[in-house]
């Protein structure tokens, strides 16, 4: 499967974009956790696809991102427990 | 108690066409 480029982005509809880039980011992700992969992937698809293209080349800056949102989704899991 | 923000974050199943921001967005 060759890399995901800018410029086979650009010939694609904007949500055709995240979903091409989430079909990328979505084993990446399962591999480090994979009970939260879809929530996780989800809330990475809120970044620009030039940074989540990169991420995708960047096993650290994916990295730091999932870590990133794993903080993000446990703190909102944790006010909807005590609301 | 059945407040939007419980969906949040929308989840990405591959192969699925993926609609999160749409559903977010007013």
């Amino acid at each position: 499967r060759e890399p995901l480029s800018a410029s086979m982005l650009a010939s694609a509809l904007p949500h055709v974009q995240k979903q091409m880039i989430g079909d990328r980011l979505y084993p990446l992700i399962y591999a480090l956790h994979s009970e939260l992969a879809g929530k996780i992937t989800g809330m990475l698809l809120e970044i620009d696809n030039s940074e989540l293209l990169h991420m995708l080349e960047s096993p650290e800056s994916l990295n730091a991102k999932v870590e990133e949102a794993l903080i993000m989704l446990q703190a909102h899991q944790a006010e909807e427990q005590t609301d | 108690s059945n407040g939007s923000s419980v969906n949040w974050p929308p989840e990405f199943h591959p192969g699925v066409p993926w609609k999160g921001l749409q559903s977010i967005d007013p």
